[in-house]
């Protein structure tokens, strides 16, 4: 049954969707099942696939308020890899999932019909610690979280972390930090190696080895609706968040 | 008395406290009094200018909740520049608003008494469309939109645009678009050129003529809590936030 990993930081544009998308596409071509969760309202990681935000009739927000999720499942651009779109109603789940039963474990309840049909099922949050991000958190067995090499990076992380553990606490026992994903690697700047080297004294192996770099062809291609391996296969960018994915692969093996 | 600029994009990442921060100081060595508001539980905009968090006991959160807005004000690092700094507890903020009466204009009160004490009150808000911002577009006299030259950028500025909408037919009749900031050009890459091309053709002449471009001094001025015009005033980072902030005086000269 299926690994489901959250990709989590309140900080915003530290790379979660562009981590999401890139390693979802890698463990695809690798011949893992794939479910990608786009549960941000913005609707970046269904883009970043190639699916056209205007076209999805039902999406997560539909999901969350009760849909089968097979109802949901669109292809991607990318063989074995599934997604559950973002739809234009997300926007207002977060306002409307407050007075809701059971507002935090709605996802859990949602994929949990799914799990059987993927190895893995990665979702993509937004950027906040709201209702959407707790249904998340709740969902998912590790958090994955992607940090940005730059000072303000550091900042949010603690609150996350305190996060995370109160979602152990209260909601989802299994919920740990299963790896930190240091992103946007600019080699021009001292700051770059400093924020790595911070991050890796203070969280140790958690923390992947593999450092993705900044790479135009990185941000280039969600204008196409590519990952970077369909876009340009044999760029840094593919190469490094290759690289990520075969960590991931032995950190949870496939069922 | 003071012109409130909200500076505010629901895509993460995008400069929205960089800019803030940066056209706060701008403006305070110009001679204006600036109080820059931090309505992001983050509390980056706060850090930029020197306000270390676990220092703060009364702050955003404290106000929204009733208290005067004079007990939360502290000063900054650069003369002319006051800061309403965020606290920790702002991130339980939007939960607890929900409920609350007048939960959408709790900000705006709170800053009108202090307007005639200011020229310009510029508010950094958190990557999100949820209550804080929410409070920020009911205060602000005219909203300030940062846009990364990155594909992502393009995606949720519709939405955006919908919710100022909302929010001027409701809350406050006088919001509107008062400035679009181009940010994080790379001359590296085509796609900072296209998304200049596509922003300055979908929106006109709200869209600033200063485009500010990535550089390393402006990503490194933060880890020293100082805006980039006092870390490093010769620095590409800091001519250009300099020329934005003129711009910025001619749109809405000082009362
Ligand atoms: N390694 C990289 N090299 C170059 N550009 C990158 C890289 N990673 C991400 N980007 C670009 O940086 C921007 C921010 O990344 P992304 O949108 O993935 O972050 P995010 O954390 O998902 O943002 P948000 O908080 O808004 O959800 C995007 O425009 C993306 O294309
Ligand atoms: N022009 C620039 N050149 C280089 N780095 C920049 C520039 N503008 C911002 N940055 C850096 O990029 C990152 C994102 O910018 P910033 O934090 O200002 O965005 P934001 O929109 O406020 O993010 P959030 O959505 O999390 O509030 C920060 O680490 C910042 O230091
Ligand atoms: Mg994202
Ligand atoms: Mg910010």
């Amino acid at each position: 049954s299926a690994i489901s990993l959250a990709f989590c930081n309140q900080k915003g544009g530290v790379g979660k969707t562009t981590s999401a998308v890139n390693v979802g596409a890698c463990l695809a071509d690798a011949g893992a099942r794939v479910l990608l969760v786009d549960l941000d309202p913005q609707g970046n990681a269904s883009t970043g696939v190639g699916i056209a935000r205007q076209d999805v009739k039902v999406g997560t927000y539909e999901v969350l308020a009760g849909t089968a999720v097979h109802e949901a499942i669109a292809q991607a651009s990318v063989p074995n890899l599934d997604v559950l779109p973002s739809s234009i109603d997300l926007a207002g789940a977060e306002i409307e999932l407050v007075g809701a039963p059971k507002r935090e474990t709605k996802l859990r309840t949602a994929i949990d019909a799914a799990r059987s049909d993927y190895d893995y099922i990665l979702i993509d949050s937004p950027p906040s610690l709201g209702l959407l991000t707790l249904n998340a958190l709740c969902a998912a067995d590790a958090v994955i979280i992607p940090i940005q090499c730059e000072y303000y990076a550091l900042e949010g992380l603690g609150q996350l972390l305190r996060t995370i553990d109160l979602v152990r606490d209260g909601l989802n026992p299994k919920l740990h930090v299963g790896g930190v994903v240091l992103t946007m690697y600019d080699a021009r700047t001292k700051l770059s190696e400093q924020v790595v080297a911070d991050v890796r004294e203070h969280l140790g192996d958690v923390v992947f080895r593999m450092v993705i770099p900044r790479t135009v062809r990185l941000s280039e291609a969600p204008g196409y609706g590519k990952p970077v391996t369909s876009y340009d296969p044999g760029s840094r960018g593919a190469f490094t968040y290759r690289a990520l994915s075969v960590e991931i692969m032995h950190r949870w093996p496939r069922g």
